[in-house]
């Protein structure tokens, strides 16, 4: 970690669930659910 | 979600190995807040035919619902532990879709759909009232599981417009549960009572929620709305109500020194055997004036009940409503007994009590109270260090908030030198800090406080190769006390975006222009073993090694050769030698029904080939005979 005052978890960032998988380009559905067959279908 | 997808009241959890250890934290911390707000509980799995897996994937996903399949994986990847990402996580699981998704959102939202993302469209369905009921809560923009404006944006224009604009700020939070979070998980599941909540009383009704006045004392405690002398209001609603607004008061000037006012709760039934009381007190009596917390404890026979004194709070402060914790560790019926106390010199007034919360948890360890705290806010000098404390293992430390930026508030934990630094273990092994602004609702079941939690990794470096969280004296740099005393501090963990200034200033983050950060120093380092495996016997470490068990299937060695042992559940399990294959009632169903079908139709084609040839052969039968009778008839003509 780079020397400095502070350490930032967030690295500046105000990220939200599907920001995160988004930058991972995880496509689920509606951001962050995963479906199974049946549902995947349906939708 | 319509349908049976929900799970049992307690549900099975696992958490894996690979989840960070700050993550296995974070998530037992929300198990938490399900247990204070909900009826909802969780507990080791233990062999039950569905449960949860946590682990740690890309990103943070659950699915929607209990999908009976046995294990159900949940991802809390890096960067998702964050308390209120468990638990919108969690919700998903437990059979919430998203708040915007809901059938009748364009009431409330716009969506921008220019402004999305192109091919992320679909991530602003809505569920026609077939798939998806609200149970009857209106639409909620504070909800935990409502998208933030920003959601899938192609730019920096809002994807997101709310009808009523006051809530453009609001949607998206990621702090807590919302009121009406909690009214449509308890409805799904008819919770009645919840695991760890007991008691909330802020005195606005006469029956002072069920207190009494002990007879063992010299006078009574009052229920007032103010005092001449202060408070001027109570605390609850700060005065800002006409007409309600009540506290209780022990006017300690018209006592003399030495006598006590008691006021007793009403008897309490605890679950979990430890309990953390919370209220605001304010001083204007003398400063020696005290307030005794004891507890009234009732044995099966006894009815009486045994008082015991747990803490005296002497030095109150005088003139503002300060916040106090207690821990009590109850395991039968009791009453918590407050007694005032009349100190020694002068007094013009006495003691009040207001907003008062029990509940099974745990108490944080410390308070840093911040006052006049307004003004701070996106100015210079809003760079505040709190005083030093000590973890429970005797770690010193200390929280940096950082309110100078212009739009979020930052919050760092410190390592500092302490006392106790010669006899602990360096680089600090697995102490979880975490920070609470605490949202100061009367209620603690309806506070949506917001916080976060940082985990000391012993083994984590910055650039110039010291261990980020060694001794403080030997990688810190030299600060001082506001009284001068000088000492280290290590380099601060923590983020620059813990909450916008915005939402700050919104719910009850800030009462009185008072706020409180509460902390919490816990040593998790028995989360880091994985379960302790069984020391394996010679045999079945040769003959296993290079035998593996698919679907986590089990190795053991029967007979001198080495076997899978499948896995199971209710209505599912694996098979084959390795556990390879998977079978479940459902499948057998559908092979047994198929075989019957099969071999229906084989029946029915046999009977129909058979019947065809018998007509054919009869047919070819008759034919000859007739043949043979004309010949025999043309004879007799």
């Amino acid at each position: 970690l780079p020397t400095q005052e502070n350490f930032d978890v967030d690295g500046g960032l105000d990220q939200d669930i599907f920001d995160i998988n988004e930058d991972l380009g995880l496509d689920l559905f509606e951001g962050d659910i995963r479906l199974d067959g049946a549902q995947d279908r349906n939708s | 979600i319509v349908g049976e997808y929900r799970w049992p009241h307690t549900i099975p959890y696992v958490l894996e190995d690979s989840l960070e250890m700050n993550a296995k934290g974070v998530i037992l911390n929300a198990f938490e807040r399900y247990r204070l707000k909900s009826c909802i509980d969780f507990k080791p799995w233990a062999g039950e035919a569905n449960y949860i897996s946590v682990f740690k994937g890309s990103g943070c996903w659950s699915s929607v619902g209990n999908r009976h399949v046995g294990k159900q994986q949940l991802s809390i990847g890096q960067n998702c532990d964050r308390i209120a990402t468990v638990q919108h996580e969690f919700l998903h699981a437990l059979g919430f879709w998203h708040e915007q998704s809901r059938s009748d959102r364009d009431d409330y939202v716009s969506i921008m759909w220019d402004r999305v993302m192109s091919g992320r469209e679909h991530n602003f369905n809505t569920y026609n009232d077939q798939e998806s009921d609200s149970l009857n809560v209106p639409y909620d923009y504070t909800s935990v599981m409502h998208y933030s404006k920003t959601a899938f944006q192609n730019g920096t224009e809002p994807t997101i417009v709310t009808r009523i604009s006051d809530f453009m700020d609001v949607i998206g939070q990621r702090m807590d549960f919302s009121d009406s979070d909690l009214l449509k998980l308890n409805r799904l599941y008819n919770c009645t009572t919840s695991l760890s909540f007991m008691d909330s009383c802020s005195f606005e009704l006469e029956n002072v929620c069920g207190m009494i006045q002990s007879s063992d004392d010299n006078a009574d405690w009052q229920w007032v709305s103010q005092v001449p002398r202060g408070p001027e209001s109570d605390h609850s609603s700060m005065g800002q109500c006409k007409g309600s607004g009540f506290f209780m008061h022990f006017n300690s000037s018209s006592v003399s020194v030495g006598a006590t006012a008691l006021l007793e709760s009403r008897t309490l039934y605890p679950k979990r055997g430890f309990q953390c009381l919370q209220f605001y007190l304010y001083n204007t009596g003398s400063e020696n004036d005290q307030l005794n917390i004891y507890t009234r404890e009732y044995p099966a026979d006894n009815v009486v009940g045994t008082l015991t004194l747990v803490e005296e709070i002497k030095e109150i402060p005088i003139g503002s409503w300060q916040l106090y914790h207690v821990t009590l560790k109850m395991t039968k019926k009791f009453r918590v007994v407050f007694g005032g106390v009349r100190g020694a010199g002068a007094s013009l007034g006495g003691l009040s009590i207001d907003d008062i919360n029990l509940s099974e948890t745990q108490c944080p360890h410390h308070i840093w109270h911040i006052t006049n705290f307004t003004q701070l806010i996106g100015s210079p000098s809003g760079t505040l260090y709190s005083p030093p404390f000590y973890s429970p293992k005797g770690y010193a430390f200390q929280i940096h908030l950082n309110l100078s930026h212009s739009t979020n508030a930052g919050i760092y934990f410190h390592l500092i030198s302490g006392a106790n630094d010669d006899q602990l273990q360096w680089p600090c092994p697995w102490q979880q800090a975490t920070m609470t602004l605490l949202d100061q609702n009367p209620d603690i079941r309806q506070r949506m406080s917001n916080q976060r939690s940082v985990t000391t990794d012993p083994l984590m470096t910055t650039d110039n190769g010291s261990y980020l969280w060694d001794r403080p004296s030997k990688v810190g740099e030299v600060a001082f006390f506001p009284n001068g005393t000088q000492f280290r501090r290590g380099q601060g963990s923590g983020t620059s975006v813990f909450i916008t200034h915005k939402r700050l200033k919104s719910r009850d983050f800030i009462k009185g222009d008072d706020v409180y950060i509460l902390l919490t120093v816990e040593d998790i380092s028995h989360l880091n073993s994985t379960p302790v495996q069984p020391t394996p016997t010679s045999t079945v470490k040769d003959l296993c090694t290079n035998f593996t068990c698919e679907n986590d299937g089990i190795c053991i060695v029967q007979n001198g050769k080495a076997e899978c042992r499948c896995q199971s559940g209710e209505d599912w399990w694996y098979m084959g030698e390795r556990c390879e294959k998977r079978g479940s009632t459902r499948d057998t169903i559908v092979i047994a029904a198929s075989s019957t079908v099969a071999m229906f139709a084989l029946m029915l084609i046999v009977t129909l080939i058979s019947v065809y040839c018998t007509r054919k052969k009869y047919r070819r039968r008759i034919s000859s005979n007739t043949a043979a009778m004309t010949l025999e008839n043309q004879h007799a003509f």
